[in-house]
């Protein structure tokens, strides 16, 4: 459903050259459910944001059940980003002036989905995160793991196929965090492809598959028998 | 250096009262390297906030230095701010505009440091958390780690006496977060005063002192023997 070859990006920043991704060939299949691990700068996010279709290499080829986004033009990535994922930012990236309730809707409201659903779908993921009495809050008015959850909320409103979630539980004390882990574990029984970044060895030792990425190449990539 | 007695944080939202921090009593010597360890929501940033003189509580009373800070007005907090504490954000708090350099050299300006000695010293902060080749970029341009990494080079460039640091690991692999802590211990031993907040038990195993939060009340204050 995922298939990166020989995927490189480049950021150029007055002389310095960065590579941060630095020639990956990577496969996920439909319904896997995989953890990508890696220190601080090796290249998680930057991996995850091309497989999500917000950004396109600088060299390389990215394939999302079967189209060729490599080189798709923003509306082109925009499309399939909102048809079949969902994402949840490192940095949440939720609109400060709404609501928990309309930053949920958002995804909703570029599906076209009329308001009354809008609203019962929105209540019931913002329900599933544990936050169903902050609805009416700001962002500004939450904590960073009720933040967390929020995003969350947003990326699943719209039942994607593919889940993308880049450091989920980083804000989150691990009962709050397993709670989210077991949440995307049901997704995945129900078919979900799922990939979520990590830099916590116990969360990518739970997941079926683990990739592991240093300097912007994977090193390691193997399946769990144990998760 | 820090005492806090019967405080209260009350936010009025519509309808809604939150309280945040529902009567808290708290004493912190000089020179202490404490945890503060908690769920999500429980009151941790906004525990920070009070003691790092960032907002005053609804009722109850703050003295920091013997400074009693409960009802300072915004200029009063911002001279105790800058001439005492050093404080790592939740959501690190960078000027996205400036680079990386100038983000750190800020509270240097606002006490009056030239700027040779400025450029010196933060670039010297940069290289202590291992970002020296970075120091030209704009936070925009850097990893979720490397941003919060950023944010500790800024709190610390001023040596202040008392640092207050809101999971200042979160987005850190294992590897460059114990070197974080590592740095903290140091700073401890050369007879700073540190609070941090994590949601990780492994590092609240860490520190000397191991404070508990849960619903806005301290629910456990005790002294790790073996840290
Ligand atoms: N817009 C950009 N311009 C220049 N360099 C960039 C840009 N975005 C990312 N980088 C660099 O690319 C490298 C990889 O960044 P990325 O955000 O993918 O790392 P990461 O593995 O997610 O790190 P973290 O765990 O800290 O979040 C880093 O060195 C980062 O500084
Ligand atoms: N400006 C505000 N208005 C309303 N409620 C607020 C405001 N700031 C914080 N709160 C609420 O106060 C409570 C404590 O928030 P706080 O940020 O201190 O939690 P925290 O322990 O730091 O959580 P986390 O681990 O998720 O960062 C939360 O329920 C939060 O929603
Ligand atoms: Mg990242
Ligand atoms: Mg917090």
């Amino acid at each position: 459903i995922i298939e990166l070859t020989d995927v490189f990006k480049r950021y150029r920043v007055g002389e310095q050259e960065i590579v941060a991704l630095n020639g990956i060939n990577l496969s996920i299949d439909q319904g896997e459910y995989a953890a990508i691990i890696g220190p601080s700068g090796s290249g998680k996010s930057t991996l995850m944001h091309l497989l999500g279709c917000l950004d396109t290499p600088t060299s390389g080829r990215v394939l999302i059940q079967g189209n060729d986004v490599s080189t798709a033009d923003a509306n082109r990535l925009s499309e399939m980003r909102n048809s079949h994922i969902g994402f949840v930012f490192q940095s949440f990236n939720l609109l400060p002036k709404l609501s928990v309730l309309q930053n949920v809707e958002l995804p909703m409201i570029y599906a076209g989905v009329s308001s009354r659903e809008r609203r019962e779908r929105a209540l019931a993921s913002i329900e599933r995160v544990g936050l169903a009495d902050r609805a009416g809050n700001t962002p500004l008015q939450l904590s960073g793991g009720q933040m967390q959850r929020v995003a969350i909320a947003r990326a699943l409103v719209n039942s994607p196929r593919i889940i993308f979630a880049d450091e989920p539980t980083g804000n989150l004390d691990s009962k709050t965090g397993a709670a989210i882990l077991a949440l995307f574990r049901e997704l995945s029984q129900q078919g979900s492809t799922i990939v979520l970044v990590t830099h916590d060895d116990k969360i990518a030792a739970q997941t079926p598959r683990r990739i592991e990425i240093k300097d912007g190449r994977i090193v390691q990539d193997f399946f769990n028998p144990d998760a």
